[in-house]
Parts: C-alpha cells; sequence; structure tokens
C-alpha cells in the first residue's frame, strides 16, 4: 500500500521541488515503485525529470477536474521504477474551480486513491502556497515533507505552516503525520545558516532529518539537462544527500 | 503622481522581496518619498522592515475587503522617506473573497489610489503566484520589475508570467509597462548563472537592467535584523547594487 509524503512550505524557493524529483529518484534507485506527483502549475518537477509541460495534453488538472484516471496520464521516466503524474500551466485554473465544490478540499485525494496501491511511494511537489491545491495535497498525503531553507525568511514562516498543518490534521486529515522538516542549502561558511540551523533544531528536536542537504551546484544544474541528480552526478554530494535522506525515511518506516 | 511598481514573479524565492525592500529603501535614500505595500500573505517584506507582523491590527486585507483608508494603517519605518503598508496573516483568505466580487481585479488598485498622489514611488511585494492578489497588483501597477534568480527552474517561469502580463495589458490594465528584467542572485563562477545571463539578454534585450544584483549574503543577513540593506550595510555591495537600480530607474524614467 503506497505511503503518500506531500513536500510543502509557503515559502519560494525552499528546496521543495529539488526535493521532491530527487528524493523520488532515490527511492527508485532503492528500488521502490514510486510516483512523483506535480501539484505546481509551474510545472518544475515534470521538466525537472526531462518532460516538457508543452507536451502534457492531460495531467493532474485533468485528474481532478473531469475524474480522468490516473494511469490514462502518468508517464515513464529515464529513471527506472521512477514514475510522473505531469502537470501543465492548465493547473493555474483549478483552485478557482474547486472554490465552489462540496468536497474541494478531497479532490486530489480521490484522484489518488485510484493507483495508490500501484506504487510504494508517492511524493507530491506543492507549490509556494497554503491555498486549496496544497490544502488537497495535505488531505490526500499520509504525511509531509516541510523543506526549510537555511535563511531567515523561510524560518520566519514555519509557524504559519505548521498551524495550517495543525488545521488540517483536526478538520481534513487525521492521519497526516509530519515526517520531518529537512534543511536545505546549507552552506557551513556562513553564520546565517548556522544560526538557522541551532533554532530549527532548538524548536523542532527530533523532527528534524539528521541528513542535511548542502548547497551544491550540480543540484541546481541537473534541471536544465532534465535529469535527476542520481542521473546528472551520481556519486557528487548532492546524489549522497538525497540517497541518505531516503534511506533515513526508509528506516523512520521500518522498511530496512 | 506616485508612480506604482509592481515586483512580481510566480517562481518562489527569485528576490522579489528583497528587491522590493532595498529598492524602496534606496528610493527613500535619494530623497523620492516612497511606500512599500506587502501583498503577501508571508508578510516578509513587513518584517524585513523591522515590524512584527503580528503587531498588525489591521492592513493591506482590510483596505481591500473592508474599504479602510490606507493612511490609517500606513507605518512609519526607521528609514527617513520610506513607508510601509503592512499585512498580516489576514491576507491569505482575500483571494477567496474576492472571487465573487464583480469588480474584483481591481480591489487593489481602488485602495492605492486614496493615496497614490502623497507619494513618489509604491513599490509592491507580490506573493509567488498568478492568483487574484497578484493580478489585483498587476491591475494596480504603472509597471512590473521581474526579478530572475540566475538559475534554471527562474528561467524557465519567464514565459508563463509575461503570457499573464499580457493578458492584464489587453483585458484590465492597458497602461501596465515592464519596467525592467532585473538578474539576481549572480555569482559569476558558476557556468550555470552565466548561461541564465547570456539567456536572458538574447531574449529580452533592453527590457534587462545593466545593474546586476549580486549574490550577497548581507542581503539575506538583514532582513534577520528587521534592517533594509542600507541600514545593515551601507557601504557593501548589496547597497551599492540596490542604489544603482534605483538610479537606472530615475534615469528610465526621466528623473534624474
Ligand atoms: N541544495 C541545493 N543547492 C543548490 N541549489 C539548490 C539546492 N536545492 C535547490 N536549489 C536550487 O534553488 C532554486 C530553488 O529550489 P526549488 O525550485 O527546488 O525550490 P521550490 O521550493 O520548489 O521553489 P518554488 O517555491 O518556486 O516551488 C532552484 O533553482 C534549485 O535548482
Ligand atoms: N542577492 C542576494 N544574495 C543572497 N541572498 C539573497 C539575495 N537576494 C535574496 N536573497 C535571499 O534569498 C532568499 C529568497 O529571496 P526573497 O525571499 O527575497 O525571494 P522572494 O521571491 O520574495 O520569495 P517568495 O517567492 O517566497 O516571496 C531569501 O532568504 C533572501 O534573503
Ligand atoms: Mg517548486
Ligand atoms: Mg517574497
Amino acid at each position: 500500500m503506497g505511503k503518500i509524503i506531500a513536500i510543502a512550505n509557503q515559502k519560494g524557493g525552499v528546496g521543495k521541488t529539488t526535493t521532491a524529483i530527487n528524493l523520488a529518484a532515490s527511492l527508485a534507485v532503492l528500488e521502490y515503485k514510486t510516483l512523483l506527483v506535480d501539484a505546481d502549475p509551474q510545472s518544475n518537477a515534470t521538466s525537472g525529470v526531462g518532460i516538457d509541460p508543452k507536451n502534457v495534453n492531460a495531467g493532474l488538472y485533468e485528474c481532478i477536474i473531469d475524474s480522468m484516471h490516473p494511469k490514462d496520464v502518468i508517464m515513464k521516466t529515464d529513471t527506472p521504477n521512477l514514475f510522473l503524474l505531469p502537470t501543465n500551466a492548465d493547473l493555474v485554473g483549478v483552485e478557482l474551480e474547486l472554490v465552489n465544490l462540496s468536497n474541494r478540499e478531497y479532490m486530489m485525494k480521490k484522484a489518488l486513491e485510484k493507483i495508490k496501491d500501484k506504487y510504494d511511494f508517492i511524493i507530491i511537489d506543492c507549490c509556494p502556497s497554503l491555498g486549496l491545491t496544497v490544502i488537497n495535497s495535505l488531505s490526500a498525503a499520509d504525511s509531509v515533507i516541510i523543506p526549510v531553507q537555511c535563511e531567515y525568511f523561510a524560518l520566519e514562516g514555519m509557524g504559519k505552516l505548521l498551524q495550517t498543518i495543525k488545521i488540517v490534521q483536526t478538520h481534513l486529515n487525521p492521519n497526516l503525520d509530519i515526517e520531518g522538516v529537512l534543511l536545505t542549502m546549507y552552506d557551513g561558511r556562513l553564520r546565517l545558516a548556522n544560526q538557522v540551523v541551532e533554532e530549527v533544531k532548538t524548536h523542532f528536536q527530533n523532527m528534524v532529518f539528521n541528513t542535511l542537504i548542502m548547497r551544491n551546484t550540480k543540484l541546481a544544474e541537473a534541471p536544465s539537462f532534465g535529469k535527476t541528480i542520481i542521473m546528472h552526478d551520481a556519486i557528487g554530494k548532492g546524489s549522497v544527500s538525497y540517497l541518505n535522506l531516503a534511506r533515513e525515511i526508509l528506516q523512520r518506516n521500518g522498511l530496512t
């Protein structure tokens, strides 16, 4: 039975997509059948694994609004065991269309339930907001990973995000766990980065993953080739970090 | 008569808030009376100039939804000539409330018209989306600055943003100009950064500001002290870049 993990943080540019793509790729390399769901109209997760969003005729939008079966839109990637539920720019309109539906918070859950038992893991890349699309992702998820860039504004937004998660747990999805808080783009030479790490570890204790993702230019380069970090730089620090993260998650879930 | 400039890009973390705060501060230092409008529920522009969003009882939300007069919520900052129209977390709910109003795209324009002639410049910090709040900002603005981080995903999203600007120009605000495209977080040692600069300059020609904002840790540190870059590191590269940007904009508008 697949585990659905949402990658969410309303702060922009903290490494949600980079984490979604490369964690999914790492789980796939470790022989777990993994589906990457692109729930951001920017479709960065789609292009980041080498698929041009302009060639996506039907994606997540059609699964949510037109009840299309996800199996009819899911695509293979060049990584074995890694599949993609793509998105294109149509997703921008989904929030206005969901607003007046009765079960508007559960539309993504309904769509993903059709394929949940076909995968070991389903990773959802969220857009930088706390709107209906993200609420849908959190309602569909079993747990959420919160990437936090080691900078001031990213730290500041944590309170609001945890509040939203509590609201979802109370009213929409009582089973939603916090899989963990992931520190990203860490550069040990910067005082600010070390302050943020200190603060996050003090506040969130053992919710914080031991794995820390260093700032690493190969991670920023990989999507320009449409490749995951494993395909772009298999033995570099970026790949090692995300493989470590995958193993840590497997351990936390009693799978290794 | 104040000029309203929106700082917009749906890609997260590209330097919208950093540009809004420090361009506004630079214009203020050059003796132009400037209002910074925080149109992002994350309220980073508010905290970035030293005001705690939790102490904001009324802000942009009340001006848009309750027709409160902006002069009753505008606050002074520790920079002479720099004022703030703050926001708090209530702004998250504004999009759902605007959806069913008849002139939903013009609510911010109506609010800012009440104070437009009291300032030389009004700078709007937008959230990372293309939803109704951003459409409101673009409808109210005379021009828009597009910050582009020198990385792959930021480059990829430019097409979608320009499409949205065209739609706003055609249907909502024919006077909306593109003030310019601003390259941010540039690190000359990285091949990727140089490729992005090359690509942006080829596509957008003289729409691209000559001023390039380098990656500079003081810019990332300043908000943790609630200070603009001018107050935090007046003679450093960050301040010099943003003062140069202010001067370039003044020149483009025939003001120096
Ligand atoms: N560890 C890292 N080292 C260096 N660059 C990184 C790292 N992680 C992410 N990046 C780069 O930083 C930028 C922001 O990351 P990313 O796009 O994954 O964030 P995001 O949270 O998904 O953004 P958005 O809020 O727009 O969805 C991207 O250009 C990405 O390539
Ligand atoms: N030139 C720069 N050099 C170094 N760090 C920078 C620079 N500009 C911005 N930053 C830092 O990068 C991060 C992202 O910038 P910022 O928050 O301004 O982007 P944004 O586009 O407003 O993000 P969001 O999409 O969440 O609104 C912040 O932590 C900021 O301090
Ligand atoms: Mg993303
Ligand atoms: Mg911002």
